[in-house]
């Protein structure tokens, strides 16, 4: 369902150059749950928006689902994230002047269903976090655990065919930890492809197949598909 | 140095009262190195704030350094966060539109340094984290781990006595969570007081003391002063 080759992502600052990517080649298969390891600034993120067709690369392919990405117009990518892609963002992106359920209600405005409907798959996104009774607060009023769970309720209330989550447990406690993994086991038995970005080993353990990044690079790949 | 008794927290909304803290008596002594543990929304960053002198305890008492808090203006606050307390908040909140060592530089605004050194202890503090080569970027040109280590940089260039940091280290590798460790162990070495808010055990374990949250209460205590 991903085929990535060659990808590469250069920064251009002035007179200086950060190469973020610098030649990522990566294929997976509809279904699988991988892992995407590495230190901070390895390019796992930027790695992250390009899969997920929210920036372009500077150079290489990128295959989504068939469709070469390069040649798609900005509103058919915007389609394609929308139908088709969840999104966990390493810093959240929560719209801080609406509710929990507001924002997880915001990926289904476009999606045809009634307001009811709308809210009801919005609130029980958010009781499989375990944020029931945070339904009416903001952002503010939230711990950064509860901000980070109602990021990934948002993520799943398209249910999408792929998830991209960048970090998705970096502000949870083990046992929350362990409850949001167990969920998304859940759905990627139910067929969901996963690709999970991590820094912590005991979290990429999860997923079937572990890729490690470093300087932009894939240096590592094990377990299986 | 920290001496707060039978702290309470509750946030009325509307027909619910939500009670982040129930009731938290704790001493710190000069010096020590402290890690407060618990779930997602157990109450931490909520101590943290009040600890701080960010926010007001709805109830209890809070002596820091011999000041009875609640006595003090909010300008009196304000004078007494900056000379003494370095601030890691758990979602960093840098400045968008500033460069990291502007960033960085913030702290020192109104602590009479001259321009020259306001930068050269700022890039300090950034080497010291590991971003020499980032100092002119902005935040959203940085990976999560690079904005992580910015709020860091910034909450030590104003050398506080008390350091309050909010999982200075979910968003970083084992490796680079380690060296933030080491310099923290260092800091606390040459006297520095330090409280820090984890949900990683293996985090914790470096601090002399662990106190366990669990809604709004201290449940368990180990380690030694
Ligand atoms: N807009 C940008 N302009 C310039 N450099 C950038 C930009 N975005 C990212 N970078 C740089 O690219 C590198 C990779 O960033 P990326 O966010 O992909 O890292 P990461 O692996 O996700 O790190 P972390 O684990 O800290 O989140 C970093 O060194 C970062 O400073
Ligand atoms: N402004 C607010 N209004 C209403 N409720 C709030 C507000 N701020 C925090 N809360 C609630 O208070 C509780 C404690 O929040 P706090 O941020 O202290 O938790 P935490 O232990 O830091 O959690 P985490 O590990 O997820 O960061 C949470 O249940 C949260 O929903
Ligand atoms: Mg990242
Ligand atoms: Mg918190």
């Amino acid at each position: 369902v991903i085929s990535a080759r060659d990808l590469t992502k250069v920064y251009h600052m002035g007179d200086v150059d950060v190469h973020a990517l610098r030649g990522v080649t990566l294929e997976v298969q509809a279904g699988e749950f991988i892992a995407i390891l590495g230190a901070s600034g390895s390019g796992k993120s930027t790695l992250m928006h390009i899969i997920g067709c929210l920036d372009r690369p500077s150079g290489g392919e990128y295959v989504l689902n068939g469709e070469q990405v390069s040649h798609l117009s900005r509103s058919a990518l915007a389609g394609v994230r929308n139908r088709f892609i969840g999104f966990v963002f390493q810093g959240f992106n929560l719209l801080a002047r609406t509710s929990a359920v507001e924002n997880v209600e915001l990926p289904l405005i476009y999606s045809g269903l009634g307001t009811q409907e709308r809210h009801r798959r919005a609130r029980e996104a958010l009781e499989r976090v375990g944020l029931a009774d945070r339904m009416d607060h903001h952002p503010s009023q939230l711990s950064g655990g509860q901000q980070q769970r109602v990021a990934i309720a948002r993520s799943l209330v398209n249910k999408p065919a792929l998830l991209l989550a960048d970090e998705p447990t970096g502000n949870l406690d083990t046992k929350t930890s362990l409850e949001i993994m167990d969920l998304f086991h859940e759905l990627n038995a139910e067929g969901m492809t996963i690709v999970l970005i991590t820094h912590e080993a005991d979290i990429g353990a999860h997923a079937r197949r572990r890729i490690t990044l470093r300087d932009g690079l894939i240096v590592g790949e094990e377990g299986t598909r």
